[in-house]
C-alpha cells in the first residue's frame, strides 16, 4: 500500500465522518441530497460483496465494512430519524438517469461476465457520478455550508489520490485496471468546478456561494 | 504490464 492509497481511503473516510457528525451534531440534513447517499449505499454494497467470497488484507475487510454500514446508517438518519429536516424540494435529480447507464455500462464493458464481477463495475460505474444529485442540490439552492463543503472536497479530494496511486502501481508495480482508472479521472473531473470554488472562496473563510 | 486480477482497493 502506498501513500497516496492510504491518504486517499483517509480522506474517504474523514468525508464520511464529516457527513455523519454533521447530521448527528445539528439534529438536520438540511442541504444534503439523501439521493446521493442513497447512491452511495449502493455503490458499497454492491462493491464490497466480495467480502463473503476474497480476503485481501484485515484492513481491507474492516474499511469495507465500515463504508457499508455508515453509507446506510447516513441513509437511516436522512430518511427516518431527521426525515423532516431534509430538504426534498431541492433534491429533484432523476437518480434513474445514473442508474440506467451504470447498469448498461457494467453489462458491456467489464472484466469478467460473471455475477460479482459486474456488481463491482456497475459500483464503480456509478460512483464516478453519485455525487451529482449533491452537485445539483448545491447549484439549485445556490451555496452550501462550510461543513458541507469540507464533506464535498475530502470525498473529491479521495479519488483524486487514488489516480495518483494508480499512477504509482502502474510505474512500480506494473498493474493497472483500465476500468477503475477511466472511472475515477471522470469522478474527480465532475469535482473540479466545485474544488476551484472551495479553495477560493470557502479556505479564505466565506461561504460557498455560487454567483447569480 | 498486467490488468489487474483482483480487486484489492476500496
Amino acid at each position: 500500500m502506498n501513500i497516496f492509497r492510504i491518504i486517499g481511503d483517509l480522506s474517504h473516510l474523514l468525508a464520511i465522518i464529516i457527513l455523519l457528525r454533521k447530521i448527528w451534531k445539528t439534529r438536520s440534513c438540511a442541504g444534503i441530497s439523501g439521493k446521493s447517499q442513497i447512491l452511495f449505499a449502493l455503490v458499497y454494497t454492491t462493491r464490497y460483496l466480495d467480502l463473503v467470497t476474497t480476503y485481501v488484507s484485515l484492513y481491507n475487510t474492516v474499511m469495507k465494512i465500515i463504508f457499508i454500514a455508515v453509507s446506510i446508517a447516513t441513509c437511516y438518519l436522512i430518511y427516518m430519524k431527521f426525515k423532516a429536516t431534509y430538504d426534498h424540494n431541492h433534491d429533484t435529480f432523476r437518480i434513474e438517469f445514473l442508474l440506467a447507464p451504470a447498469v448498461i455500462l457494467a453489462l458491456l464493458i467489464n472484466h469478467d461476465f460473471t455475477f460479482l464481477e459486474i456488481l463491482w463495475t456497475f459500483s464503480i460505474y456509478l460512483e464516478s457520478v453519485a455525487i451529482l444529485p449533491q452537485l445539483f442540490m448545491v447549484s439549485k439552492t445556490g451555496e452550501a455550508e462550510s461543513i458541507t463543503s469540507h464533506y464535498l472536497f475530502a470525498l473529491g479530494s479521495y479519488r483524486a489520490l487514488y489516480i495518483l496511486n494508480w499512477i504509482y502501481r502502474y510505474h512500480n508495480e506494473e498493474i493497472y485496471d483500465l476500468i477503475a482508472i477511466v472511472a475515477g479521472i471522470v469522478q474527480t473531473a465532475l469535482y473540479c468546478d466545485f474544488f476551484y470554488l472551495y479553495i477560493t472562496k470557502v479556505l479564505r473563510g466565506k461561504k460557498l456561494q455560487l454567483p447569480a | 504490464d498486467i490488468e489487474a486480477e483482483e480487486h484489492d482497493e476500496l
